[in-house]
C-alpha cells in the first residue's frame, strides 16, 4: 500500500525572505499543505498478469515507475526544476488562470531488456530504451 | 533469477475492469512499445530452457540486466561476465558492444559430406535469418558449435577448423565460398567453439539475405581432410544442450522515428 504523504515542514531560511512575507504580491500563497511534491512513484508492469510467460523468458515484469505531484512555488532543489519551470511557477502565482504550474514529469529514463522466444523458437534479447523512470522533475 | 518487485495495489482506488476489446488493445499497445507486431507463439514447450541457445541468452540477459540496473540508460554493455548456467565463453573479443538486439538463431538445415562421399569432407548449416532485425545494423555475429573429443584415430593430432560462407551454390562445380574464420586446436579439445562470422553480415540489410549457409572444413596438420563428425563437431543430432546456433548483435539506427499511429 502507498505510504501516507509526509506533512511538509516549512524550511527556515534566513537569507531569503519567505515568499509569504513579501508585501502584497504573494500574500495569498499557501505552502503546499498536504499536497505531494513532484516525485517518483512505484508502477510495476507484470508480464505474468498479462499472461505472457509462455513466450517471455525474463523478466517476469519490471518496475516502470511514474511521476506525480505538485510543482508549486517555491520549487525545492529536489524537484529537479528547469530554470523555465521556476519562472513559470512564479508567473503562475501572479496569473494562475493564464499560466499553469510546471508539470511533474520524468527527467531521466533508462532502458530495460526483455528476453523472449519468437514464433520460430529463436531467443531474442531486446533492449528497450526510455522504459524506466530514474528521476522526476518539474518542467 | 529476477527479483520480484513489490506490486502496488492501490487500496481503495476502484480498478476499472477492461472489456475484452480493451484488453486486446492494451496488449497490442504494449507489444507495439516492445517493437513486436504481434504476440509471439513459440512452437515447442517454451519452458524447457535446456537447449543451448536459451541457456546462453539467459546468461547474457542477466549480465545486461545487471548493468542496466546499476548504471541507467547510458550503460555500455561492457563485456558481460557469463557465469553459472551455460558453460559457454562470452562472445569473443570486444564484440559485445551497446547492442539493442541480440538474436540467437536456432532454425537451420544441416547437410554433411561425410566418409561415404569424396573428399574434402565438410558440414554445412543453413540458418534462417528472417529474425535478424531489418532496420538495425549488425555489429557482430558469431557461430557456436560444440566439439567432443575426436575419434581415436586423431587422438594426438592437431586440427584446423575453417568456416566459410556459402555465397553461391553451383550445379556443375564447387560452391563459391568466403572464408570467415579459422581455428587451430587439439583433437582432444572438448567444449564450445566460437567462430566470428561478422564478415558474412555485410549484405544482410534489407530483404536481400534471408538465409546464411556456413560450411565447416576440418584438416590435420598435414592437410588431410577430416570428417567433421569424426573430429567431434556436433550438429543438430547432438543433445539439445549442445546443438549449434548463431548469435547476431545489432544496433538501431541513431533515431528511429517512432511511427505516428
Amino acid at each position: 500500500a502507498a505510504r501516507p504523504p509526509r506533512r511538509r515542514q516549512h524550511k527556515k531560511s534566513n537569507e531569503l525572505p519567505h515568499p509569504n512575507k513579501l508585501p502584497g504580491i504573494f500574500d495569498d500563497v499557501h505552502a503546499t499543505e498536504g499536497r505531494q511534491v513532484c516525485r517518483r512513484h512505484e508502477l510495476y508492469v507484470s508480464f505474468q498478469d498479462l499472461g505472457w510467460l509462455d513466450w517471455v523468458i525474463a523478466p517476469q515484469g519490471y518496475s516502470a515507475y511514474y511521476c506525480e505531484g505538485e510543482c508549486a512555488f517555491p520549487l525545492d532543489s529536489c524537484m529537479n526544476a528547469t530554470n523555465h519551470a521556476i519562472l513559470q511557477s512564479l508567473v503562475h502565482l501572479m496569473k494562475p488562470e493564464a499560466v499553469p504550474k510546471a508539470c511533474c514529469a520524468p527527467t531521466k529514463l533508462s532502458a530495460t531488456s526483455v528476453l523472449y522466444y519468437d514464433s520460430n523458437n529463436n531467443v531474442i534479447l531486446k533492449k528497450h530504451r526510455n522504459m524506466v523512470v530514474k528521476s522526476c522533475g518539474c518542467h | 533469477g529476477s527479483v520480484l518487485r513489490r506490486r502496488l495495489h492501490s487500496a481503495g482506488v476502484p480498478q476499472r475492469r477492461l472489456s475484452g476489446g480493451e484488453r486486446r488493445d492494451v496488449q497490442r499497445e504494449i507489444l507495439a512499445v516492445l517493437g513486436l507486431p504481434g504476440r509471439p507463439r513459440p512452437r515447442a514447450p517454451s519452458r524447457a530452457p535446456a537447449a543451448a541457445a536459451p541457456l546462453f541468452m539467459l546468461d547474457l540477459y542477466h549480465a545486461v540486466a545487471g548493468e542496466e540496473e546499476e548504471e541507467g540508460e547510458e550503460a555500455a554493455v561492457s563485456r558481460p561476465v557469463l557465469t553459472g548456467l551455460s558453460t559457454q565463453s562470452p562472445p569473443p573479443g570486444s564484440v559485445v558492444s551497446r547492442a539493442d538486439t541480440v538474436v540467437s538463431l536456432v532454425n537451420m538445415v544441416e547437410q554433411d559430406r561425410d566418409l561415404f562421399s569424396p573428399k574434402p569432407y565438410w558440414k554445412e548449416l543453413r540458418f534462417d535469418l528472417t529474425q535478424v532485425p531489418a532496420g538495425e545494423a549488425v555489429t557482430a555475429a558469431e557461430f557456436r558449435i560444440y566439439k567432443n573429443r575426436a575419434a581415436p584415430g586423431y587422438a594426438n593430432s592437431s586440427l584446423q577448423i575453417s568456416i566459410y560462407e556459402v555465397e553461391a551454390q553451383n550445379s556443375n562445380r564447387e560452391s563459391d565460398l568466403l572464408l570467415l574464420d579459422v581455428q587451430d586446436l587439439r583433437a582432444g579439445t572438448e567444449g564450445w567453439l566460437v567462430f566470428d562470422v561478422t564478415a558474412a553480415s555485410n549484405h544482410w540489410s534489407g530483404d536481400q539475405k534471408r538465409s546464411l549457409g556456413l560450411r565447416l572444413y576440418v584438416e590435420t596438420d598435414d592437410g588431410h581432410s577430416v570428417d567433421p563428425g569424426s573430429a567431434g563437431l556436433l550438429g543438430r543430432r547432438g543433445p539439445r544442450s549442445k546443438q549449434p546456433f548463431m548469435v547476431t548483435f545489432s544496433r538501431a539506427s541513431p533515431s528511429p522515428g517512432r511511427v505516428t499511429r
